[in-house]
């Protein structure tokens, strides 16, 4: 049974990729086998999975070329247990054509359903977003995680995203979207704002908000400047073991044993 | 004449609101007259000058009703100098109708040149991408700024940027795409990545780095906190200074009196 998770939200830079990137990483350490996506045309993560070798096909072929097996399209990383499929949306033209195609929200569910069901957990990494892209991830996933930033204009545009995830729920049909939780991300413990912010969000959400918070950490820019993941980075630093705590939550959580 | 500034980033969290609203900030206590325009989705601008009326008519008009004009979508913010387009393209909907209409890349710049003319300067804030909303925006710009914060998949995504602002170039007729320079931002000193990325940056590229630093600064999430932009929240603060001093070297470098 493979359980499809994706990190979702439509403002920038508030640790999708990042955690998108360990929490598979950490999976992939504690035996399950596992398959990480970048749907963002950034293509971010192949700079912190250790894949050197330039590839040919991946995301593009995926979502514009039906009938190029996936399996032709999935790379090996550093980390045995997990595999990897890399963006590579390089062109303005390349971006189009993905546009184009993925007008079918149903498209990636199809298409992962295809050739993927021997993994225990699929990863998906979508870009700063609401649009289609992120219509498509939505509905491929199981679970949908939601990192936010305890800043104003990250809460803002959250509240922005959770009418439209309403709207995105009533474009597709016989499926609901489920929302696993939000993962606070960046935490500075000494910012007075992210203190306040975090409070509210904690009492006026409740559950929805995982209990495990990802504080903004050294050991993660470190990492990602040496390409690599924090889990294979330094296993036993604060960022590291936050991604681990977060794993055991969602396995206890959704009994995804 | 009218100087019109953007920036652009397709990595996401790298101060391009912060920028663009305090910038415009800064021009308008300047005694300049000042327009900013909101392109972003995500509509975050409007909770850091004081926006508090919910307007009706906004950016989509702007982009998808060639009819109305502009003067009507502007609004008045807590200062005197600076005028808004808020953005208003809410629904999956609206950002279809939107994607759509600006497939011809020379519209945005039509359209401002149309009604707009009485302003010392225009300041276009855009969403993380390089699909057609930002080479509309680069397009309708005489600068164009790129936030670039000092991590390595920000550094990352410039580098493939740059790359694919050739084939932006390319796309257009006519018109020299300039770039004024790269803005590090939300820098902190006391990071031994941001020194070390820093210092490489100036070193390969020189000029094309402002000397202007934005330095990671706790005023500047406290005024957005409070729903304003840190010029005028804390106009002696560490950031405003930073942003006022950027204006300043804008000014000199471009010959913007
Ligand atoms: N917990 C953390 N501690 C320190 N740095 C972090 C942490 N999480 C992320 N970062 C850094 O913050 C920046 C933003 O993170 P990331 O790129 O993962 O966000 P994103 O939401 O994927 O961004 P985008 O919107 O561009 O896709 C990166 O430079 C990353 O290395
Ligand atoms: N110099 C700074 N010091 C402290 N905080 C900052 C600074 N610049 C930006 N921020 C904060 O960092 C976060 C990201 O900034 P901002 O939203 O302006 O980036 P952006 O590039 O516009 O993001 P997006 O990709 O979502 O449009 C915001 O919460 C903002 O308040
Ligand atoms: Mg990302
Ligand atoms: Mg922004």
């Amino acid at each position: 049974m493979t359980t499809i998770i994706s990190f979702v939200s439509q403002k920038g830079g508030v640790g999708k990729t990042t955690s998108a990137t360990n929490l598979a990483s950490a999976f992939a350490i504690g035996g399950y086998s596992v398959l990480l996506i970048d749907l963002d045309p950034q293509s971010s993560i192949r700079y912190s999975v250790g894949v050197k070798k330039e590839q040919t096909q991946g995301t593009l072929e995926l979502l514009v070329e039906p009938q190029t097996p996936v399996q032709r399209l999935i790379r090996r990383t550093d980390l045995e247990n997990l595999h990897f499929i890399f963006s590579n949306i390089n062109t303005l033209q390349d971006e189009r054509r993905v546009y184009h195609a993925i007008e079918d929200y149903k498209l990636l569910s199809r298409r992962i359903s295809q050739d993927c069901q021997n993994y225990d957990f699929i990863i998906l990494d979508a870009p700063a977003s609401t649009n289609d892209l992120t219509l498509n991830a939505l509905y491929a996933s199981d679970l949908v995680i939601l990192p936010l930033q305890c800043e104003s204009l990250a809460v803002k545009s959250l509240k922005r995203f959770l009418l439209s995830f309403n709207e995105l729920q009533e474009q597709v049909e016989n499926k609901e979207l489920r929302i696993a939780g939000i993962l606070l991300t960046l935490y500075d413990k000494e910012n007075e704002v992210h203190r306040r912010v975090g409070k509210q969000l904690y009492s006026a959400l409740g559950d929805s908000v995982f209990k495990t918070i990802i504080p903004r950490n050294d050991s993660i820019t470190e990492a990602s400047a040496l390409g690599k993941s924090v889990i294979t980075y330094k296993l036993n630093s604060v960022g590291a073991t936050a991604y681990i705590r977060l794993m055991d939550e969602l396995v206890d959580k959704f009994n995804l044993r």
